[in-house]
């Protein structure tokens, strides 16, 4: 579903040219549940907001679905990251004015729908906010405030979900507890890519990839036990 | 050194109340090395920004030093955060437009100094970011972001290092050098509390209190092997 070819990311800085990607060639098939791993600053995020189609390449190409996204408008572009893709921001995100339970009803502002109070309810309870719907962003804990980026990226049941360390702010429990709510997303058929520094969270995925310097080294399934 | 007495912390939002902190008893001692867990949402950052003098207490008493901090003028806090204190945000508090350079060097402006540049470029080495100086946080991942925030609370050379969550966005790896840090400034007798919901990064310090529900429910030493 997801198909990128020697793709590189180049930030010039005037002073300085930062190679954040290089050559990086990677197939993620439909349905599969992958962690992506690598140092501090080693092109995780970059890699995730191209195939995000929030950010494009600087050299190579990337189809999604079998078309080449540098071929599509802007129109069709929003439309695919609206529709198809959850994303999870590492930083999050969120508005910083606006409600827990209007930040998950925005994805849905364009698909509509008479029930999107009542589906992003939903959302927010799956992730144990429930009894913090009006609460802003300022009102709500770290943990918290991620946990409803991920309740927004899940609101619109994207096909494939995008999630830059979506643990990482989260206790252990509360971290396992997300991670049931992707494992079981997945065994519905939908793809997984996470980011992710946590071994045990790697762990519970079927493929890790492995960045270092902006290449991609390493790419293995997970043994199961 | 940090003396809490029967602190609790409310919420008033018209409709609900929240209580983020009920009737917290806490001693902290000069050199300690604490870790401060527990699950998302339990009161941690509450009582840490109330003990970085960052936010205040509904009810209860907070010496520190032997002052009890409600008896301070906005200056005597202003100067006890700045030159006594340092703090490393959950979530960062970088300013958005700023360089990692100058963002480390804004501690210093009151405290002065002809040497302020080539200490915020030490203090940035030492957490591996000295070829990221004029990169502002856009141009920053989010693990260099956190590292950007630890050299900003460590630059004055504070006594009492207060870390929300300081390896939160790194890697095992770099989390690793961090807390190598942290170890090596207590052993220069500094004093330092840290949430952290890793395991191993609360095994490496020497007390470990836990938070439930706004309540302070455990506090027991680390064995040391
Ligand atoms: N806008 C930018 N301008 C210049 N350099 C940038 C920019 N954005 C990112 N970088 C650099 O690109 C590199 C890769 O960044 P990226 O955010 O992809 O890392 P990462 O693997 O997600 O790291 P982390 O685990 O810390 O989140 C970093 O070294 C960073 O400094
Ligand atoms: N300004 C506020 N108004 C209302 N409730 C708040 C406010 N700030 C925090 N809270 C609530 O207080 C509780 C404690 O928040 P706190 O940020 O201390 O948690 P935490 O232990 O740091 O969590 P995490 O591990 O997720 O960072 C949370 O349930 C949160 O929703
Ligand atoms: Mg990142
Ligand atoms: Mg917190």
């Amino acid at each position: 579903v997801i198909s990128v070819r020697d793709i590189s990311k180049i930030y010039d800085l005037g002073s300085t040219r930062v190679h954040a990607l290089r050559h990086v060639d990677l197939d993620i098939h439909r349905g599969e549940l992958i962690a992506v791993m690598g140092p501090s600053g080693s092109g995780k995020s970059t890699l995730m907001n191209i195939i995000g189609c929030l950010d494009q390449a600087s050299e190579g190409d990337y189809w999604l679905d079998g078309v080449n996204v540098s071929d599509m408008t802007e129109d069709e572009l929003a439309r695919v990251r609206n529709r198809k893709m959850g994303f999870v921001f590492q930083q999050f995100n969120l508005l910083p004015r606006t409600s827990a339970l209007r930040q998950v009803q925005l994805p849905m502002i364009y698909s509509g729908g008479e029930d999107r109070e009542s589906r992003a309810i939903e959302a927010l309870k799956a992730v144990g906010l429930g009894d913090r719907l009006d609460h802003k962003p300022t009102e709500l804990s770290g943990g918290q405030q991620q946990r409803v980026a991920v309740a927004r990226a899940l609101v619109n049941n994207p096909t494939l979900i995008m999630a830059d360390e979506p643990t990482g702010a989260l206790d252990t429990r509360s971290g396992q507890e997300l991670l049931a709510i992707f494992q079981r997303l997945n065994a519905q058929g939908k793809t997984i890519v996470m980011v992710t520094h946590e071994y045990d969270v790697a762990m519970h995925c079927r493929r890790i990839v492995r960045f270092k310097d902006g290449r991609l080294v390493a790419d293995e399934s997970v043994e199961q036990p």
